[in-house]
């Protein structure tokens, strides 16, 4: 099944928030989130990866407008988990590539991947679904890394610049 | 907007491996993936958390019978990029909430989360977009874990067995 990429979508104006050092055990990603769910911030990525001696990092992202906000909100909840740190950026974007077919994302994310490597833009963060590979970049970088994905997919000039 | 939850999804007979400790420049996420690619491996999830100290984990799903493949070529990737470790598991499976309107992920992703939580059931990896939140867990943990999202949800009994 050739993988399809149909268009590049990006997000601009976010900004991520990481509380690192979490035990990784049942509960504590509820304990992380309902406060901020409670809060009424909206969340758009959550990206954890696996863990190692226990512990593990937990990131969201937020509109740029809610960071000072779950920065408090996420201060709390390091005192009660124990973690060893909360950090944020609020300078990030998110660009990613959408498609059919994208189970095989290997040969997909890859070229993606090269894309911004040869424009020297450090990919920060990745999560996927089955039709879309999306990646956090530095903000500053979001319409050169638009660019560059869309001429690797030769997708043509038109970067999509509706919010996904 | 309030999410709808429409279901529960889930794959079984996956396996995750994870390249510890690789730096966090420009070209290593490539250089990691696009060996797997070229030896023709279907890639399901691709997660990679912000790092620390310059250094971050890049994890990867793939299919159950391609786990030992997807080892010896990290292993390669391993070396030329001086990573720390290489680790996998090849006992995972994915649940994932699908719905519209999850742009607000902190509510339904916490009551996902929770509902975990009070089957102690540890999750092992986190990733979402836009309409789906997707947890790994422990494969002998799957059909508990899709009972109780979907309880969690109320969407009555028949756990969603088609692979997403
Ligand atoms: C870190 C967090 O995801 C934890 N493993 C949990 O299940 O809640
Ligand atoms: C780790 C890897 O993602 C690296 N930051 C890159 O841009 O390729």
């Amino acid at each position: 099944e050739q993988p399809i990429v149909s268009g590049v979508a990006h997000t601009r104006d976010e900004a991520k928030l990481t509380i690192a050092g979490v035990p990784d055990v049942p509960g504590v990603a509820s304990k992380i989130l309902s406060p901020v769910g409670h809060a009424g911030l909206e969340v758009d990525m959550i990206v954890q990866n696996t863990g190692a001696d226990g512990l593990t990092d937990f990131t969201f992202t937020v509109k740029r407008d809610d960071y000072d906000r779950a920065l408090g909100i996420l201060d709390n909840v390091r005192e009660t988990l124990g973690a060893r740190e909360v950090s944020g950026d609020n300078r990030i974007a998110k660009v990613s590539v959408v498609g059919v077919g994208m189970r095989s994302h290997a040969g997909v994310a890859a070229k993606m991947f090269d894309a911004l490597a040869a424009e020297n833009i450090n990919i920060q963060m990745i999560s996927t679904s089955e039709i879309k590979i999306s990646v956090v970049v530095a903000e500053r970088y979001l319409e050169l890394a638009v660019r560059a994905v869309h001429s690797a997919f030769e997708l043509g000039e038109a970067p999509v610049d509706k919010d996904d």
